[in-house]
């Protein structure tokens, strides 16, 4: 059931940052959200970097759940 | 080690992007 809800919630949230509905997240998508969010541009720089593991300058959708999974369980079992 | 450092930091800043984009959530009607 935890793990429904995580998807739900990190596909909710890669919509978020696609917002154009590309399939995939860029650098740009994730500066953008600047506007939007309470943090800093570097901040969001070391979002992107931390969730793209491959480093080919491109979120997937697995990259972001991998690393929204992480966050969410850890939230979810102290 | 620096890469147990970088870890824990990239841990925290996920965890404050995330947190950020759930009261966004919450927080709009």
């Amino acid at each position: 059931p935890g793990q429904l809800a995580m998807l739900r919630k990190a596909q909710e949230f890669f919509q978020t940052c696609d917002a154009e509905g590309k399939g995939f997240i860029a650098r740009r998508d994730m500066q953008r959200l600047h506007q939007e969010l309470p943090l800093s541009l570097e901040d969001l720089e070391d979002v992107f970097d931390a969730l793209d593991t491959d480093g080919n300058g491109f979120l997937t959708p697995e990259e972001f759940t991998t690393g929204f999974s992480h966050f969410f369980f850890s939230q979810n079992n102290p | 080690d620096p890469n147990m450092k970088a870890g824990a930091t990239s841990e925290g800043v996920l965890a404050n992007f995330f947190n950020s984009l759930l009261s966004k959530k919450t927080g709009s009607p």
